[in-house]
């Protein structure tokens, strides 16, 4: 295994918003 | 009302305009891990939503880490209370938390004016045996 051949991993945060009511 | 969301190393957070940002780790993280068989990465979420919206996020780790170092690793993704608590030194493959939603609601649709942020944290924790 060579670490420099490793590729770039994304974690995603997505975030919405929401009115009251209204399921988050 | 104004919403902000930003993400990224603690005390370095950057703002994500869209409402979608990511951390990344590649091949120095990789070496890292190689290195020394365990690796930790905090990530400091910051939230703010005024007015009466409330504010959700979700956490996606990728959904192939491929077949490098990290493909070939053990990995968990869970919040933690401080950055404190996401250091190799105080982690273990032992010692991880059970598996959690990865999913959040800093801020509730109640009513807020509050200008500061929501902060949170998570922790990506790989244990390599090499």
């Amino acid at each position: 295994l060579d670490p420099a051949a490793e590729p770039v991993h994304a974690i995603t945060f997505t975030s919405t918003t929401f009115r009251p009511g209204e399921q988050p | 009302g104004y919403q902000s969301f930003a993400v990224g190393a603690p005390g370095a957070t950057v703002p994500a305009p869209t409402g979608t940002a990511v951390r990344t780790v590649g091949p120095q993280e990789a070496a890292k891990l190689v290195r020394d068989g365990e690796l930790a990465v905090p990530v400091q979420v910051d939230s703010v939503s005024q007015g009466n919206k409330g504010l959700h996020y979700v956490v996606s780790p990728p959904e192939d880490w491929g077949s490098g170092v990290f493909g070939s690793a053990d990995i968990a993704l869970f919040p933690v209370a401080s950055p404190r608590d996401c250091r190799t030194e105080v982690l273990s493959p032992q010692s991880l938390p059970e598996p959690s939603g990865l999913e959040s609601t800093p801020v509730p649709s109640t009513y807020s004016t509050s200008t500061g942020p929501v902060t949170e944290h998570w922790c990506l924790y790989a244990s390599h045996d090499g």
